[in-house]
Parts: structure tokens; sequence; C-alpha cells
């Protein structure tokens, strides 16, 4: 599906026929297009059972001895994908499994060329393994980045990461927890830097976390659901279901949530990502009232 | 303040770091959630008060008397749109209009890209979205997303992109066609081809 009547070029959104994974590539300049691949994982939670903290309400500590896990097996399933187009809206759905699944929208009429992705995870299953889960999107965009990002905490300046370091003590254990220890929250923007050809630019509705644990790519934890209390004071799992009780199996909580992604040379980054900000932390206010007969006519 | 009032103390009690983190059994969180939600449908009836006091004040002072109010036409939010969730447009059958009022909080233009639920038989026949001025504005239904509507639920959605001007409230209307009506094709809402390309 292509948009290509986007002002400032064209976002358009194909599939990996090797191995159906999700692209959207975007025209960064006459010289270079990004193309961003999209795909869902889970880490699973650590449980404790080394004698350190287990992943709960408190702490986000996958278990990094395992490499995420993807929530659909990479292969070309057609029955996956579901793409329409229209003069108004491009929209690609995709399933990862069955219980995740990804919109991604590109609209015709917008100045600002980035891409909708909304995406929809849960209910979590975590009886047939009896293990936590920490569910990830993440974006892979093949930029040399060098293990260098920023993210935004207060949305007003955005803070220079790297990976595997601390600008203010000698960081010593990276191997001990490479995935929580280059975690760090955003409120709204995350980019990927370092790359002279272009920025990658991940947009949140809500605060999460962020990490970019491989060179050119970035990857938010959306969901989780984890079996162990981390004996920090809440005293129960971060485990919510449905129905809210304690006794009974009934189902995980489902999420949704809208991640806007971007691409730009360096230098028109933050024009980008400071529009995309200042829209989705403002969102326009709908209103809907039925008003047939007098009432259209009062009110037009 | 009393009408605030529900709210203010709801999001007061909110400022607790459980609260905002997420950090407290899921009875207590869910309890915040309760509060917060009592606050926000009682100032929720007021706002929709106060847009229908615009609504129907708005027209000529010479305009004959309102008809008895129609209580459909009270002008509500849809909380749940981002699930397409919204009784007001899912419940339109062939021949309603529903007046769709975006107001754009920000003191310059904006783009805004609206997706509404409708239900299959409001869209099957056609619909054309319109702005106060009459104008035509382009839109497309395509399928509601994923996961499955509950059953008997909206399964089309409406889409269309609209210029907001700065700090202000704009008017659209979404109509549904009834059987006799005839309109340009090119004013009809497209449906979206699915393609397998």
């Amino acid at each position: 599906s292509e948009s290509d009547a986007n002002d400032g070029g064209a976002v358009s959104v194909s599939v990996d026929p090797n191995d159906g994974g999700l692209l959207v590539d975007f025209v960064v300049d006459a010289t270079f297009n990004l193309t961003a691949k999209i795909t869902a994982a889970f880490y699973a939670s650590h449980d404790g059972s080394d004698g350190f903290v287990p992943s709960g309400a408190y702490v986000f500590r996958p278990d990094s001895s395992q490499e995420a896990t993807p929530l659909r097996t990479p292969s070309f399933d057609a029955a996956a994908f579901r793409a329409f187009r229209s003069g108004v809206l491009a929209e690609t759905r995709v399933a990862f499994g069955d219980w995740a699944s990804v919109a991604v929208r590109t609209w015709s009429k917008e100045r600002v060329p980035h891409a909708e992705v909304e995406w929809t995870v849960g209910p979590i299953p975590v009886e047939a393994d009896g293990v936590g889960k920490e569910v990830i999107v993440r974006y892979s965009t093949g930029l040399a980045t060098g293990g260098t990002w920023a993210t935004d905490s207060n949305g007003r300046d955005m803070q220079p990461r790297r990976r595997d370091h601390r600008d203010d003590w000698t960081f010593r254990n990276a191997s001990e927890e490479p995935v929580s220890s280059n975690y760090y929250p955003f409120g709204s923007i995350a980019t990927l830097t370092g790359d002279e050809r272009a920025g990658f630019h991940l947009l949140t509705d809500r605060s999460q976390g962020v990490g970019s644990i491989r060179d050119g790519e970035l990857e938010a934890m959306v969901h989780r659901r984890n079996l162990n209390d981390d004996w920090l004071g809440v005293g129960e799992a971060m485990n919510e279901t449905q129905c809210g009780c304690r006794e009974c199996d009934c189902p995980g909580l489902v999420a949704r949530g809208t991640h806007l992604i971007a691409a730009t040379t360096p230098a028109t980054g933050p024009r980008t990502y400071r529009e995309l900000q200042t829209r989705s932390q403002n969102p326009t206010q709908l209103a809907f009232a039925k008003v047939n007969g007098w009432f259209e006519e009062s009110i037009r | 303040w009393d009408l605030f009032r529900p709210l203010a103390e709801a999001v007061a009690v909110a400022q607790h770091h459980d609260a905002v983190s997420g950090t407290a059994k899921q009875h207590v969180t869910n309890d915040y959630a309760v509060r917060i939600q009592r606050g926000v449908d009682g100032v929720e009836g007021h706002f929709s008060r106060t847009l229908n006091a615009a609504l129907l004040t708005r027209g000529s002072p010479s305009a004959p008397a309102p008809p008895s109010p129609d209580p459909d036409a009270v002008a509500t939010r849809c909380p749940l749109l981002n699930v397409s969730a919204c009784p007001v447009t899912e419940s339109m059958t062939p021949g309603d209009v529903v007046a769709v009022l975006a107001y754009n909080p920000l003191a310059w233009e904006r783009m805004e890209h609206v997706r509404i639920p409708m239900n299959a038989a409001a869209a099957r026949r056609a619909v054309v979205v319109d702005a106060s001025s009459g104008e035509f504005v382009p839109s497309a239904t395509l399928p509601a997303p994923p996961p499955a509507p509950l059953a008997g639920r909206t399964t089309t959605q409406l889409v269309f992109s609209v210029a907001l001007p700065p700090l202000s409230v704009s008017t659209f209307f979404v109509r549904s066609l009834s059987e006799n009506e005839v309109l340009p094709e090119t004013a009809l809402a497209e449906a979206a081809e699915e393609t397998g390309a």
C-alpha cells in the first residue's frame, strides 16, 4: 500500500516476501530511503530464581539469558495480512500470532510524512508455559547508530543515550542485564542518532520503556504480565486479569496504543518529531450528535 | 467547583506514586480508575450540556423555536473510539445525519485524521461527509480493525481527513443516504479496495 501524496515524500508499507516482515519505507531525501521493519516479540520475565529481584510491578527485568521470542515465526503467511487502499488512507494489518496485531496507516492528506502504528496486545497467555512475558514492538532500520539514541522523558529536551554506558558512573556489568540496563523511559519521543544518512523517530501515546539493544534498532515495551511478586511492596505479581479476581484463571488484559514513526535527515529530525509530539500530546476533541431534520438546519 | 470536585478529588488521590506508576495491587489500581472515571463522567455531562447549548442557540434569532429536543441530538464524546465503539454513529440508519464537532486545542492549524465506527447497514448504501459550508469532504470506508467486534457491533469504519483552524470548533456532517437520495459519485465515501498486491 502506498500513500505518496505526502508533501515531504512517500511513505509506503510492504511485506517482506522472505520472512513476512512488515516494512515501512521512508523517502528520507533524494539519496537515501530508510526501511523500518516492524516485529513483535516477548522477553521471558525473570522469576528471581537466582536470588535477585524478579521482574514485577516495580522492576523491569527480562531474563537476558534468552533472546526475545518472536510472536510469529518469521515466514510469509498471506493469511496474516490484510491491506486496504483508498484516496484517504492506506492501511496494512498484520497478525503476530493470535494475541497481538499491528495496523499501519498512512494518510494521503498529511503534511508531515509519518506512519501510524496501532498495536494491540493481549490477553497475554501464561497458563501453558507458566512464564511471565514482557512484550515489545521492535523497529529495525539498519542504521549505523554505534549504540547511540536519544529519549525525552519530559517533553522538553532530548537526553543522549549510549549503550552500556553512563555519563556519571563507570558502567561495568554490561553482560549482567544487557536489556534492562539499556532501557530508558520515554514520555513521547525516542530517536536513533549516530548515522549521518538519517534519523529514525518513534513517538508514543503514553509513557513506556524504550531501548536500542542492537545498532539500528529501537524497541518499546508495550505490555507485560508477570507471575512473581518483586518483593518491593505490592505483595502480588503484576498479573492483571480482566475480571480482577485472583482465584479464577480469567484472561489477562488487552492493551492498545499508537506509535508514530518517521525518518528524516538528522538536521530535520527535531522539526518533524516536535510537530508530531505536539499533535499527539494535544489531541483533537471529537463530539457527536445525531441531528436529523430541524437540528441539522439549525446547526448549519 | 462542585461540578469539577469529583474529578479534582479523584485526580488528587491519583497523585500517589502507585497510581502514577501502576505499582499497586490490581484491585487498588482498579479503584483509582473507577474514581477518575466517575469524575470524568460528571464533567462529561457538563461538557455535553454546554455543547448542546451552543448547538441549539446557533442559527438566526428569527428562526422558529426548536421542536422538543430529540434525545438523540445530544452532543457526546465517544471515549472508546480507539476500540471502534461510538454508540451515536453505530446506531445510524439510512437517512440519519450525525454532526461531528472537532475542537482543535492547538494555536495553529492541524490536519486531523478521523476514524469513526459505523454499522454496516448505514455504511452499505452510501455515506457522505460534508463541512458546515456544504463542501464535500473526501472519505472512505473499510472494515473495522481486529480484534473481531462483538456480535452485532460495528463492522465498518468511516475515515476522512480535515484541516482544523486554530483554537476552534469545526463541524462536519456524516450522512447515511436513504433509499431515494442521489448524490454525485464523487461526493460519496469510497469503499477502500482490499489489495493483495
